[in-house]
């Protein structure tokens, strides 16, 4: 177990591969009942068509819609698409998947961030095969800028067949944003299994409810 | 902005999942700062796939285990926070509540004359005090916890019952701690650690405040403020 503290003996590592090996080795493994992929499309942003762009979507998805979910959210006064959307989730009787973009955050963008995250939740619905309201969005980045929902769902489809089974590192890097290295955790309990991924290096105080 | 997604097997309850969550995030991803700005985006999740049936009498061991999970991954995103060269970690006891002690550890790990001491491996602990008590004139006036409180860092003490209580030794003790806890270019082979593409730190400034008020505690995440943080910022372009 990784240890960080100045009274014990730390757990060093000396190069991102030692590090990945043991992400691999200790905590990467899903638990039961998940399916995780990830894939990377190249798209150019309507407010900054100088500047083309990678967005990686993620998508996480337990084997069959689940009862059993909740989130949290920030209480930023100003919240992003996906938050207001994915409060409204929460009142849901089961949850299908989470699909979350980096490079953008829909917040606050021209021509309604609530539809258009909407929008990608019903095309990942559809190659599911379950409803748009049992996809979470997630999506985090550039502030003000729209959501490229027309590459976004042109890419689904590989972002589908990049499910698998056995890993979460995919999604932990697949997530990042200006991270240095993907971040997982996880503990065997009780006969079953926790993991933990996040992303974050900046503009982090949350304040989550 | 913080993104976090938890994946769990156990059948747990859906309300006991989410009360569960609620507890946990207030003592971990509610109790770190990296620069004090509360993002538009910050989101954690967490889905149970109902694989594996869930003994309700194990409930404080899986309690446990997500404190686990998300008290490490708040170390990650602390040790990855921008320009970071110290992740410091200050627990604050002898509370009258919680909040109040989350609110001295988030003035601590918040302020930045502190941080920038931190980063320049400074013993101005005075900075410490006005911390606190920067605080405390905030919001419970007429408290006066200089006389109450100690203050100890990498285990030295440093200030007691209104009084610092250091001199030159432990000074130079205050810089070594520190420097502990540093990234330089210099350590691990000359590694350029603001680019490095896996965990650095594996030591935090640890710093302890008593205030001899209560009994209630916290803990709190932060780092130093460096100018590779203002450089990250300053030349960064959507």
């Amino acid at each position: 177990r990784r240890s960080f503290s100045s009274k014990k003996p730390a757990f060093v590592f000396n190069s991102a591969a030692e590090y990945y090996k043991y992400l691999n080795e200790h905590h990467s493994r899903l638990p039961w009942g998940f399916s995780v992929g990830s894939t990377t499309f190249k798209f150019v942003p309507q407010e900054a068509p100088h500047l083309p762009s990678k967005m990686t979507l993620t998508l996480i998805k337990p084997h069959k819609p689940t009862l059993l979910f909740g989130a949290v959210f920030t209480q930023n006064a100003c919240p992003g698409a996906p938050i207001k959307v994915g409060r409204k989730r929460l009142s849901e009787d089961t949850l299908g998947a989470i699909i979350v973009n980096n490079k953008i955050s829909n917040v606050c963008a021209n021509g309604g961030g609530v539809s258009d995250a909407q929008e990608v939740c019903d095309a990942v619905a559809h190659h599911l095969d379950l409803r748009g309201s049992q996809i979470l969005p997630s999506s985090t980045g550039v502030i003000g800028w729209r959501l490229p929902v027309d590459p976004i769902i042109n890419a689904l489809p590989s972002l589908v067949e990049s499910l698998q089974d056995e890993s979460i590192l995919p999604a932990a890097s697949g997530i990042m944003t200006t991270d240095l290295y993907p971040k997982i955790r996880s503990v065997d309990v009780c006969g079953g299994r926790i993991v933990g991924i996040a992303k974050g290096a900046g503009m982090i105080e949350p304040n989550m409810a | 902005t913080m993104l976090s997604y938890i994946l769990t097997d156990l059948s747990v309850p859906r309300e006991t999942l989410r009360q569960l969550l609620a507890e946990v995030v207030e003592e971990t991803y509610n109790a770190m700062s990296v620069d004090t700005d509360e993002s538009t985006s910050d989101t954690l999740a967490i889905v149970s796939s109902d694989q594996i049936p869930f003994d309700m009498s194990q409930l404080e061991q899986f309690r446990a285990a997500l404190y686990e999970v998300c008290s490490g991954l708040c170390e990650d995103i602390v040790r990855n926070g921008e320009g970071a060269h110290h992740v410091m970690r200050v627990k604050v006891k002898g509370a009258e509540s919680h909040a109040q002690a989350k609110g001295i550890g988030k003035s601590i790990v918040n302020s930045p004359l502190l941080k920038c001491a931190v980063a320049g491996n400074d013993p101005n602990v005075g900075r410490l005090v006005m911390a606190v008590g920067k605080y405390m004139g905030k919001h419970h006036k007429g408290v006066n916890v200089s006389e109450t409180m100690t203050i100890s860092m990498g285990g030295l003490r440093i200030f007691e019952f209104g009084e610092f209580t250091l001199n030159g030794d432990v000074e130079k003790e205050l810089v070594a701690h520190m420097k502990k806890a540093q990234l330089t270019e210099t350590t691990r082979g000359g590694v350029d650690h603001t680019s490095r593409d896996y965990p650095p730190h594996d030591q935090m400034v640890e710093i302890e405040v008593d205030l001899g008020l209560g009994t209630a505690s916290a803990q709190v995440l932060g780092i130093d403020l460096t100018h590779e943080y203002v450089a990250i910022n300053a030349d960064y372009r959507s």
